[in-house]
């Protein structure tokens, strides 16, 4: 052990055990999840060289390899809890992204939410098996944040009772899908309903893109990798083109909106409703945003802790970096964020749970802050963790720079979240047109609740400065 | 009737205060700003438009005192006094300086004074110096394997630099002691000199 980091844990006022007790929300979810991280630890099949000196597609095959194993091990150690198949997940792959990301993370909460018990029978557990795997394709090339804009169109023919899917043009083709390149053989795809003669919206349809069994790109299907990014080497982004793609009526996703076979319309209870696996994502990524910036201050201020350099007092030995106000100004602060982080990421977790809750009894009441808070806290967090992750690298001097700091892989890993499921701006002014609209509710008399219900006193308060 | 808002630097509760007076204060401006530019052009979307960074500004307000809400609150519930003592030290900081970077905000609301800015500029200092005993045992709390956390410089051993030498020689570079294309580019061209 670093003497350094000796003195310094020696020297602290309480007991770190007793805070990660907190943070994991109980001292039994800590041994938990230190059981399931020596599970994976002490599991010779998911060691891996340094994927530092790996090319891009060694480390794609890596993480499918480990992807592959990961799913028979959950199956072997009886994990089926959704946030020990998370942590699973997280350990196997040392926190970066996998080629089944959006098969856990949206392909099946996207089932369980949208889909009708039938569909369920015919999908769930065929995807739950991996004989689908599937991801969530809605980006297109030309469009992003602003789905109303997305192109795709699934033209509804009672004759054949199936939806026609078609790329009517080169920005409409379905862009950045983790896992849509090599991995998937079915993927959701939002597209434009159209349905006798009218244009009602986006909606989410499950549909194949490969066969089953050869994988093979089936016909009217174009779909490949997108090429290398600035990280997420582990992953095949990629892109897809449907021609005149014919699926049957029962594959759009129909528990809220529907299409009879005779293409009547049955309009959903709320538009928001279909956008709601994306509301679930954005709520986790404030928690990535948590993970992202503590691994970056655990790196740094440890290391400014081991790092001795130059001179505070002329002739004295070169003292440690952490002794520096301007290091402590760096990086303290941004500690602080990571444990708010960490507790906005719970909240905003059990707040969608408890919502999703809700929806399903019908009650959609909460469903707009819901949206809003989302949006807005991913926008934040997400923010600010990546400002920080740099900010920590730079406080690492010469030695960030390495790819053994461990701190370019969280940046290229975390900085997309500023950009996925909504562009950090559009974020932004999405929450802003919930204030705008509860501040103009208060205004014309009525009450809001909630994260905003401070705007009830507004009529009343006049704020003056006052003496400490 | 005015409602004042009384700061007390110390206290994370009162910074949760002002930082709810600083979100309602920038949705009310950003609110009549929008009127404004309505009353002005007519058109809806580019009133929106023309108002869309103080829209930003107010949901970034709005996040913020969210944040801290929440912090705060957490901190109610650590029943371990060390624990909760160095956590309200951290949150603290996290809201001063939350307040230092937004001064302006602040500021021109009336919710904090000149003097208090400077009091909060002065507290935050303090408190990077409270907190830096402790810095360690913070960041060990997160309690990451270095298997999980991926970094040499960043070991729970600290023992950063013999690793970081042993990481280099697996380079693929470094498979042989001289790299082929010695032989291949630049022996030809020496030979050519």
């Amino acid at each position: 052990m670093n003497a350094d980091l000796r003195r310094e844990r020696a020297a602290a006022t309480f007991q770190p055990e007793l805070l990660t007790h907190v943070l994991d929300g109980g001292a039994e979810r800590t041994r938990r999840r230190r059981e399931i991280e020596a599970l994976i630890a002490n599991d010779p099949d998911f060691q891996h060289e340094d994927f530092s000196f790996l090319s891009r597609s060694q480390r794609y095959g890596q993480a499918i390899r480990k992807s592959a194993l990961m799913v028979m091990k959950l199956r072997e150690y009886g994990i089926a809890d959704p946030d020990e198949i998370y942590l699973f997940k997280s350990f196997v792959h040392h926190g970066r992204p996998e080629p089944l990301d959006l098969h856990l993370g949206m392909f099946l909460p996207t089932l369980l939410t949208q889909a009708t018990p039938e569909q369920q029978d015919r999908f769930f557990m065929p995807a739950w098996n991996l004989e689908i795997i599937g991801t969530y394709a809605q980006t297109e090339m030309g469009h992003g944040s602003h789905v109303r804009g997305l192109e795709t169109t699934a033209t509804y023919d009672p004759a054949t009772q199936e939806f026609i899917l078609n790329s009517p043009t080169v920005t409409s083709i379905k862009w950045w899908p983790g896992g849509l390149g090599k991995t998937s053989n079915h993927a959701i795809v939002l597209a434009q309903l159209y349905t006798l003669g009218q244009c009602k919206g986006l909606h989410a349809f499950i549909v194949p893109i490969r066969e089953l069994g050869t994988h093979k790109p089936l016909p009217g299907i174009t779909v490949g990798d997108i090429g290398p990014k600035f990280g997420y080497d582990e992953i095949d982004n990629g892109y897809l083109k449907m021609d005149n793609f014919r699926i049957p009526r029962e594959n759009m996703l129909m528990k809220y909106a529907q299409v009879e076979p005779d293409g009547t319309y049955v309009k959903p209870l709320s538009d928001k409703l279909t956008y709601g696996t994306m509301v679930f994502i954005r709520a986790h990524i404030v928690g990535d945003a948590a993970r992202a910036l503590s691994r970056s201050c655990t790196i740094a201020i440890r290391y400014s802790a081991v790092r001795h350099q130059s001179e505070l007092k002329a002739g004295e030995p070169e003292p440690q970096v952490l002794d520096y106000q301007t290091q402590q100004y760096k990086l303290f602060p941004l500690l602080g964020a990571a444990y708010a982080f960490h507790f906005v990421g719970t909240y905003i977790r059990d707040t969608y749970r408890r919502i999703s809750a809700d929806i399903i009894e019908g009650d959609l009441s909460e469903l707009p802050e819901l949206h809003a808070l989302t949006a807005g806290l991913k926008a934040f967090c997400s923010w600010i963790a990546n400002a920080g992750i740099e900010e920590c690298r730079m406080a690492c001097g010469g030695h960030g720079y390495s790819r053994c700091s461990g701190l370019p892989d969280i940046y290229v890993t975390f900085t997309p979240s500023c950009t996925y499921e909504g562009e950090n701006t559009v974020m932004m002014l999405q929450t802003a047109r919930f204030l705008i609209k509860s501040y103009m509710q208060v205004g014309s008399g009525q009450r809001v609740t909630g994260t905003v219900s401070y705007l009830n006193d507004l009529p009343r308060q006049h704020i003056q400065p006052q003496h400490v | 009737a005015a409602r004042p808002v009384t700061v007390l630097v110390n206290d994370p509760v009162s910074l949760v205060e002002a930082y709810k007076a600083r979100a309602a204060w920038l949705v009310e401006a950003a609110a009549k700003n929008l009127q404004a530019e309505l009353n002005r052009r007519k058109n809806k979307d580019d009133a929106w438009n023309v108002t869309s960074v103080d829209l930003v500004r107010a949901t970034d307000a709005h996040c913020h005192y969210v944040v801290v809400k929440l912090f705060t609150a957490k901190l109610s519930e650590i029943n371990n006094a060390a624990v909760r003592a160095v956590m309200t030290d951290l949150c603290l900081l996290f809201a001063l300086h939350g307040i230092s970077k937004n001064a302006g905000d602040f500021l021109q609301a009336g919710i904090l004074t000149n003097t208090q800015v400077n009091q909060v500029n002065q507290h935050v200092k303090e408190l990077l110096a409270i907190i830096r005993p402790n810095a360690v045992a913070l960041v060990d709390a997160f309690d990451y394997s270095d298997s999980y956390l991926g970094s040499v410089l960043g070991r729970y051993d600290g023992n950063v630099y013999e690793t970081m030498f042993e990481w280099a020689k697996k380079s693929p570079l470094n498979q042989t002691e001289v790299h082929e294309s010695f032989h291949k580019y630049l022996k030809p061209m020496l030979s050519k000199l």
